[in-house]
């Protein structure tokens, strides 16, 4: 399975739908501070099932759900939708007939989550499993935040270890 | 649980060793397991010299030199069950230019390795122009974010841009 | 005690408030006592919101705001009392390049209102083309350093020196 | 009271007198990662009386001794002085006599360290109370250490506190 596209729709400050390609190699991904690049991060934890709200920097997962600006007015849903590429049929046989699987994750303010994989409902488990099968996920050490190379130097002993507990 | 948690630390303590060389051009680190003789419950310590330099732990490094190590280590950790997509979010801030070159020849390096995929969220010239391709976030409405695909001279202007 | 917090922080946050509104060319920042009636105990919370943008706590706002933010609360707390010396060590990493001419419009803001002597400790090009003079710091013989004066293109070749 | 002049031997890396003029205006600091850039701030903090080891990236105030390298063996000493020009006579009236102030700090392996102001002898006390009295000292907010801004936004709100304590 590879990643293949990433859409955002009303996540933060993306409230018009946005496609970001995912393609093979090095993308690099550049703008001012406060643009939103952070942000294209936490959307793809967030699709793949990132459940605590505070490491989205929110202080309750609504905060995801763009709020508005002094021109537009706040919306009431969030979606975000990654793409697989599955043509080479790795993925758990539930879904590896499929030569794309895409994965949604939709909410609605005070109403939750609601998770989708190629069309049907699924529960937040069914997508944490999914991509944990492919080697990924929220907590893949292979997705950096921004400030987490500094957290990992100056955490103690005992959290750093956790760090390990990714690889075993 | 216990067993496996030590033949990963072996397979990441291998792989660190490696990462740190070829990113400090020689020098020597090691990972450590301390404070107790459980490894569940144990501490993880980095010792680590850059070339010419005595073994310290990574708190008595340069903010720079901590930055790297600890570059080696998650790339070590990935190297050992490689995930199809890579993203890292400012990781060269800290790094000064030579240093950036050598974090990009390690990204180019880990290009070969696996089929990963890798988003690299950065404010430094010298790794957008090692990038095989650009992605510029912008805010030409306030408070609204949009994607446009961006070649590298224009790249330079969205830096600049407020 | 009690009265002399109080004071403080209304000095403070008025420095604050302006301090924010010149590096955001806009927007509104104000500090908030949290967590307790008595001063003494309270918690320091930071509102802010860049231009455009909605108020947010200090901690939603992107990695660059809160570096900026932040400056703003130290220069803050500096000029209720400046001190004769004042050095910053790489405050400058998260910001572009915009946010970095901001900051440095700011340095020149404090030179006038006091007679403190700065030492900017940075690894970015704008920042050191707005610097009085420059001292580069190398390691000729590894592990050993030195202090030399330097030009701006003398420093551009340090920067990516090993 | 008006800050000079550092000179440094056998502080860190800094093993052979080293000597950074002070000058008004803005001074830029630059250099490779690791060259000795952020072992200044901490010279300037610790002849200023700093007495924890831990603020100086070290297991013990020894440690601020020059180690030693491949090439050259450790030393048993390290001495920062700091001179001050006192030409506008604002210094404390024991000491304002004086055009200009030297303040001393000098350690010794496993001896501990000892403090001079003008050739004599002093306690880290009198030190801590000279700079304070020139609204400086090795806790200044001024003095800005790498990190200490992340640390800043991420501290509890009871820590960020703190930095108003200062202002009081
Ligand atoms: N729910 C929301 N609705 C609208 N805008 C939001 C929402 N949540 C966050 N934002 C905005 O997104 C912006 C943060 O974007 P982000 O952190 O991605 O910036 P960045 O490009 O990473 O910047 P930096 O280079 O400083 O790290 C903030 O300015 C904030 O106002
Ligand atoms: N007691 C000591 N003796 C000799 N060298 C030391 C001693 N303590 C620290 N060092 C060296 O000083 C170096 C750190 O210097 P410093 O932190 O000032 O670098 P820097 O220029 O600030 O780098 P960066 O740009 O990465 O922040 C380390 O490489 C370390 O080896
Ligand atoms: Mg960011
Ligand atoms: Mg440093």
């Amino acid at each position: 399975m590879k990643f293949a596209r990433l859409r955002l729709s009303g996540f933060k400050s993306f409230v018009e739908p946005t496609d970001l390609e995912i393609k093979p190699g090095l993308t690099g991904v550049v703008g001012p501070n406060g643009c939103g690049k952070s942000n294209l991060l936490e959307a793809l934890r967030w699709v793949m099932g990132e459940s605590s709200y505070k490491s989205m920097r929110a202080t309750g997962m609504d905060d995801v759900i763009f709020s508005g600006t002094k021109s537009r007015p706040s919306r009431n849903t969030a979606e975000v939708v990654v793409t697989m590429d599955n043509s080479d049929h790795s993925a758990p046989p539930m879904y590896n007939a499929e030569e794309t699987i895409e994965i949604s994750r939709r909410i609605e303010r005070e109403a939750g989550s609601a998770y989708r994989i190629n069309g049907k409902d699924a529960r937040a488990r069914d997508v944490q499993l999914l991509f944990a099968d492919a080697s990924t996920g929220a907590r893949s050490p292979a997705l950096v935040r921004q400030g987490q190379i500094s957290e990992l130097i100056s955490a103690k002993p005992q959290n750093r270890r956790k760090i390990l507990e990714e690889a075993a | 649980g216990r067993k496996r948690l030590l033949e990963a630390f072996d397979r990441v303590n291998e792989n660190f060793g490696e990462l740190f060389v070829k990113l400090f051009d020689g020098g020597r680190a090691r990972l450590e397991l301390i404070e107790s003789d459980d490894p569940l419950s144990a501490g993880l310590e980095i010792i680590a010299n850059p070339p010419g330099k005595r073994p310290t732990t990574l708190s008595l490094l340069s903010g720079g030199e901590q930055a790297l190590t600890a570059m080696a280590l998650i790339f070590a950790v990935f190297l050992t069950n490689p995930s199809p997509i890579c993203v890292l979010d400012e990781v060269d801030a800290p790094l000064d230019d030579h240093n950036v070159e050598r974090f990009c020849n390690m990204l180019d390096a880990m290009l070969e390795k696996s089929e990963t995929r890798f988003l690299i969220i950065t404010h430094h010239a010298l790794t957008m122009a090692r990038m095989n391709r650009l992605f510029g976030v912008t805010m030409m409405e306030r408070g609204v974010s949009q994607l446009v695909s961006v070649d590298l001279e224009t790249a330079e202007r969205l830096r600049e841009a407020s």
